[in-house]
């Protein structure tokens, strides 16, 4: 009869100062967590009078942990041998996969050293990097080269009917 | 290839406790029947020789049980049963004449007032042996952690409390004083309400 009340004891003997209270699942009306008030009524303060939330203290009480833990019995299972090692096999496999592609990967690179050949691609980058205004030597690849005999003639901005 | 490891058979005790006969105030026998709650046997019947390491029953944040076994180290015993101080004992004060004492060193007409610390009955408060809440025990509460907890010392704040668990709610006795007779409280009832938080309340709302 206390407003939100869903749990009230019998009226104990307050020698020890102390109550048992086994958490039903009843109390959380269908959700995972709910939200309550613990508290203690003397007997010497009416129903009307009594405020649970004077001197309550405030709880969660849950259908269980969220997080997945080992519980004891699997841990014992564990210690017997008896495992389902399912994605043991799974982690360490993509590793694996991954390793063997690139060690595939360096030999065949290897067998076809000969015959690769970039020069197109080097050249398109220079070119794009020639239509930069001022000298090659200025050029942070070619700054600390050393070797100039000559200095380099002045050169213009392309324009696209010369390509 | 793992040797094979057996898991451990979980203990199980067949015995029943058993209802034992003792005598209270001289002369009253009384038949006591111990209740085994969560592991915890309340009203055993004490050993004949009392024995200062003898496991006692403490309370975890949550309110779970958990037993203490004392130890002796270095001649000094760690972990015993705790200390209530005057706690659950009632002071009166004397207060003697000259004429009662006669101290030799006393004025004739002084008055000594002494304060004496009279136990309580542990008739049945000495099969309880689970720790007793005193406000040694208190713990801080609130947001900022200034609210004193009286009259509970567990469980503490936000505990989790998980279905099919059992909890032991403890709270100071002596807390519960009438203000009109002065007298503790004989009986109470503990209740659990549902409570709505706010977020400010939660504490996660900060403008």
């Amino acid at each position: 009869d206390l407003p939100g009340t869903f749990f009230s004891s019998e009226w104990i003997d307050n020698l020890n100062g102390l109550m048992a209270i086994e958490v039903d699942e009843d109390w959380l009306q269908n959700e995972f967590e709910r939200r309550i008030v613990v508290s203690v009524q003397p007997k010497y303060i009416p129903d009307e009078d009594f405020n649970p939330l004077q001197y309550g203290v405030l709880l969660h009480i849950t259908k269980g942990s969220r997080v997945f833990k080992p519980t004891k019995e699997q841990l014992a299972l564990d210690d017997a041998g008896i495992t389902n090692d399912q994605w043991y096999y799974v982690a360490l496999s993509i590793p694996t996969v991954v390793v063997i592609f690139f060690v595939f990967m360096y030999f065949f690179l290897y067998v076809n050293g000969k015959n690769r050949d970039f020069t197109d691609v080097t050249r398109k980058a220079l070119n794009k990097k020639r239509r930069v205004l001022g000298k090659f030597s200025e050029m942070k690849k070619f700054k600390n080269m050393k070797n100039h005999k000559y200095t380099e003639l002045p050169s213009y901005k392309k324009t696209s009917k010369q390509n | 290839a793992r040797q094979v490891v057996r898991p451990k058979e979980k203990m199980t005790t067949s015995e029943e406790v058993k209802p034992w006969l003792r005598t209270i105030y001289g002369t009253s026998k009384e038949l006591v029947t111990p209740t085994v709650i969560a592991g915890v046997t309340f009203s055993a019947k004490p050993e004949e020789t009392p024995n200062p390491l003898k496991p006692w029953v403490s309370l975890e944040h949550d309110g779970r049980p958990k037993t203490i076994k004392p130890e002796i180290k270095k001649g000094q015993t760690k972990k015993g049963r705790p200390d209530y101080k005057t706690y659950f004992k009632t002071a009166v004060t004397h207060t003697y004449s000259y004429e009662d004492l006669k101290a030799h060193n006393m004025d004739p007409n002084q008055k000594h007032v002494e304060e004496e610390y009279i136990d309580e009955d542990d008739t049945y408060v000495s099969l309880n042996p689970v720790v007793r809440c005193t406000p040694d025990l208190y713990f801080n509460k609130g947001l900022a952690k200034d609210i004193r907890s009286e009259p509970f010392c567990t469980p503490y704040e936000n505990s989790r409390w998980k279905v099919d668990h059992t909890y032991f709610v403890s709270w100071y006795t002596r807390f519960f004083e009438d203000v009109n007779s002065g007298e503790v409280a004989d009986q109470v009832r503990v209740h659990l309400s549902y409570v709505k938080e706010n977020p400010r309340e939660k504490g996660n709302y900060k403008r």
